[in-house]
C-alpha cells in the first residue's frame, strides 16, 4: 500500500512543482512505481513533463465530479514508473464548487481511494494557497512533505503552514504528519541562502533531508523542454542533487 | 483622484510583493504619496517593511468586515510618502467567508471608496490564486499591473491570467485594463531569461515597461532587514532598476 503525500507550501514559487516532478521521476529511475496529482489549476506539472493540457480527454477535475474514476484519468509519462493524474484549467472552478458540497474536506480523499494500492509512492502537488483544493490535499495524504526555498519570504509563512497543518490533523486526518522538509535553490554564494539553511534545521531537525537542491539555472529550462532534469541534463548539479535526495527519500519514506 | 492598480500574477513567486514594496518606496521618494494594500494572508508585504503583524491593532480584514475605514486602518512606514493597509493571518479566513455575502465580488471596491483621493498612486499586492481575493483586487482596480519572473512557467500562465483579467473586465468592471507588464528576476547569463523577455514583448507590446529587473540577492536580503531595496542598499543592482522603473511608472501611470 503506497503513501500518499502532499507537497505543499503556500508560499508561492518555493519549488513545489519542480520538486514533484523530479523527486518522483528519480525515485522512478530507481524502480519504484510512482503516481504524480497535479492539484494546481496551473497545472504546471503536467505541462512541464509534456502533457498537454488542451487535448487531455480527462483530468483531476472529472474525478473530483465522479465522473470518472482515478485510474480512467491517470496517464504515463515519458518517464518509466511514473505516471500522473494530470490536471487543467477545468480545476479552477473547482475551489468555488466545493465550498458549498457536504463532506468537501474530504472530496480528494474518497476520489484517491484504492489508488494507492498500484503504486509505491503518490505525490500530490499543491496550489500555492490555504484554500479548499490544498486541505482536500492534507486530509488526503498519510504526510506533508514542506520544500523551502533558501530566502526569507520562504522561512517567514513556515509558522501559518505548520498551523494549518496542525489544524487538519486535530479535526480532520489524524495521522498527519510532517514527514520531511526539502531545501530547494540554495545558492552557495550568498550569506542569506546558508542563514535560511541553518534557521530551518533549528526548526525542524532531523526532518530535513541532507541532500539540498541547489540553484541551477538547468532545472528552470527542463520543463520548457517537457522534461524532467534526468532526461534534460543527466550530468547537471540539479540531477545530481535530486538523484541524491531519491535515495534519502526511498530510505526514509 | 489616485488610480488604484492591482499587482497581480496568480502563478507564484513572480515578484508581486517585492516589485510592490519596492517601486512604491521609489515612487514615494521621487515625492508622490503612494498607499500599499496588503491583500495577502501571507502578509509577506506587511513584514518585510517592518510591521510587526502580531501586534497590529487593525488590518484589512477589519475594513472587509466594515468594522474600520481603510483611514482607521493605514499606518505610515519609514519611508516618507509611503503608507500601508496591513494584512495578518485573519485575511485567511475572508476568502471562505466571502462566498456567501451578497455582492461578494465588490467587498474591496467598496471598502477603498474615496481611498485614492488621498494618494497619488494605491497598489495592491495580490496572493498567489484566482480565488475570491484576487477577483476583488481586480473588481477595485483601474488597471492591472503584471510582474512576469523571466522563466518558463511564469510565461505558461499568461494567458490564463489575461482570461482572467478580461472576464472581470466583461462582468465586473468595464474599465480595467492591462496597465503594464514589468519583468523581474532578469538574470543575464542564461538563455532562458532572454528567451522570455523576448516572447513577452512579443505578447504584450509597448506594455512591457522598459525597465528590467536583475535578479540581485541584494533585493531577497532587503525584507529580512525590514527594508525596501533603497533603504538597505541604495548603489546595488536591484535598486537603481527600481528607480528606473519608478521614474517610468510615473511617466506612464
Ligand atoms: N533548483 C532550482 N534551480 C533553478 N530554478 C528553479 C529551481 N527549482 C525551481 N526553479 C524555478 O523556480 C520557479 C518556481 O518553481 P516552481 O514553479 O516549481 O514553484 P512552485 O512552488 O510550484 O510555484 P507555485 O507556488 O506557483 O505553484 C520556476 O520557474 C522553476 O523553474
Ligand atoms: N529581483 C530579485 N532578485 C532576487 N530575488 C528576488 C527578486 N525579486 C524577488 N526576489 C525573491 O524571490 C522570492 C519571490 O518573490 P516575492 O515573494 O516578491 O514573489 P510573490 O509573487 O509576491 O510571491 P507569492 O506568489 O508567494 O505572493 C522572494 O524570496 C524574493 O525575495
Ligand atoms: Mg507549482
Ligand atoms: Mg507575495
Amino acid at each position: 500500500m503506497g503513501k500518499i503525500y502532499a507537497m505543499f507550501n503556500q508560499k508561492g514559487g518555493v519549488g513545489k512543482t519542480t520538486t514533484t516532478a523530479n523527486l518522483c521521476a528519480g525515485i522512478a529511475s530507481l524502480g519504484k512505481r510512482v503516481l504524480i496529482v497535479d492539484f494546481d489549476a496551473q497545472s504546471n506539472l503536467t505541462s512541464g513533463l509534456n502533457i498537454n493540457r488542451k487535448t487531455l480527454k480527462a483530468s483531476i477535475y472529472n474525478v473530483l465530479t465522479g465522473e470518472l474514476s482515478a485510474e480512467q484519468a491517470i496517464i504515463p509519462t515519458s518517464t518509466e514508473n511514473l505516471f500522473i493524474l494530470p490536471s487543467n484549467i477545468d480545476l479552477a472552478g473547482a475551489e468555488v464548487e466545493m465550498a458549498n458540497v457536504p463532506r468537501r474536506e474530504t472530496i480528494l480523499k474518497r476520489a484517491l481511494t484504492g489508488v494507492g494500492d498500484n503504486y509505491d509512492y503518490v505525490v500530490i502537488d499543491c496550489p500555492p494557497s490555504l484554500g479548499m483544493l490544498s486541505i482536500n490535499s492534507l486530509v488526503a495524504s498519510d504526510g506533508v512533505i514542506i520544500p523551502i526555498q533558501c530566502e526569507y519570504y520562504a522561512l517567514e509563512g513556515v509558522s501559518q503552514l505548520i498551523n494549518t497543518v496542525n489544524l487538519v490533523k486535530k479535526s480532520l486526518n489524524a495521522q498527519l504528519e510532517v514527514k520531511g522538509v526539502i531545501l530547494t535553490m540554495f545558492d552557495k554564494r550568498t550569506n542569506l541562502s546558508t542563514q535560511i539553511v541553518q534557521e530551518v534545521r533549528n526548526y525542524f531537525g532531523s526532518k530535513v533531508f541532507n541532500s539540498i537542491i541547489p540553484r541551477n539555472v538547468r532545472v528552470a529550462e527542463a520543463p520548457s523542454h517537457g522534461m524532467s532534469i534526468m532526461q534534460y541534463d543527466i550530468n547537471s548539479k540539479g540531477a545530481r542533487a535530486y538523484m541524491a535526495l531519491a535515495h534519502e527519500f526511498i530510505e526514509k519514506c
